[in-house]
């Protein structure tokens, strides 16, 4: 059983889930962990959204289907069946990309690579959510990625030097 | 048309909370 692909998303739910399914395809080979935990966050936020027509209905059934196939196939990550490591693992890998594109960012690189690395880091901050409420470090973070990605992709497309 | 319609909205909410159930399900330790 493969994922439910990006084209498969039904238009009620693409605006909510499409970014969080994009970083999940993105991280099946690299991080099974990450691609299972921003599956269920979409999930959550799709269920919210729409179950009830059918064609989400459809979705979110193949999207279940694939999330529980996903849990039995890690069954050896502790990450995927303990949302306390989970969540660890999540925040450290999300950190992780945001100190990267600071970095980058604060040594004059701006680059699409900066901006992806910032804009995946706040949807990961986004997921971060399923445990609970945000740190106020996270929050701001969060805050902080989502600003700069637009503002340097901005700047990219108007020329300018980003600041 | 009525009972069909209170028929299919009763099937729509039971297919609902199954997908609650085994939200809830999966994410069990």
């Amino acid at each position: 059983m493969s994922a439910p692909g990006i084209a498969t998303i039904p238009p009620s739910l693409k605006g909510a889930i499409q970014k969080y399914i994009r970083v999940a395809v993105e991280h099946d080979k690299r991080d099974p962990v990450i691609a299972y935990y921003c599956r269920l966050y979409a999930m959550q936020q799709a269920m919210a959204i729409d179950k009830s027509s059918p064609e989400a209905r459809q979705y979110l059934v193949s999207l279940m289907d694939f999330l529980e196939k996903s849990k039995n196939q890690l069954k050896d990550e502790q990450a995927v069946h303990n949302e306390i490591i989970g969540q660890a693992h999540v925040e450290n890998y999300a950190l992780k990309l945001f100190l990267y594109a600071d970095n980058e960012d604060r040594a004059g690189h701006f680059g699409k690579n900066v901006i992806k690395a910032f804009l995946t880091s706040s949807l990961l901050m986004d997921v971060l959510t399923t445990f609970g409420d945000l740190s106020e470090d996270i929050e701001k973070n969060r805050k902080y990625a989502k600003w700069k990605a637009l503002y340097i992709n901005k700047c990219i497309q108007s020329g300018e030097t980003p600041i | 048309g009525s009972a069909i319609g209170a028929t299919g909205s009763t099937q729509a909410s039971a297919e609902q909370d199954e997908l609650s159930q085994r939200l809830a399900k999966l994410r069990q330790m």
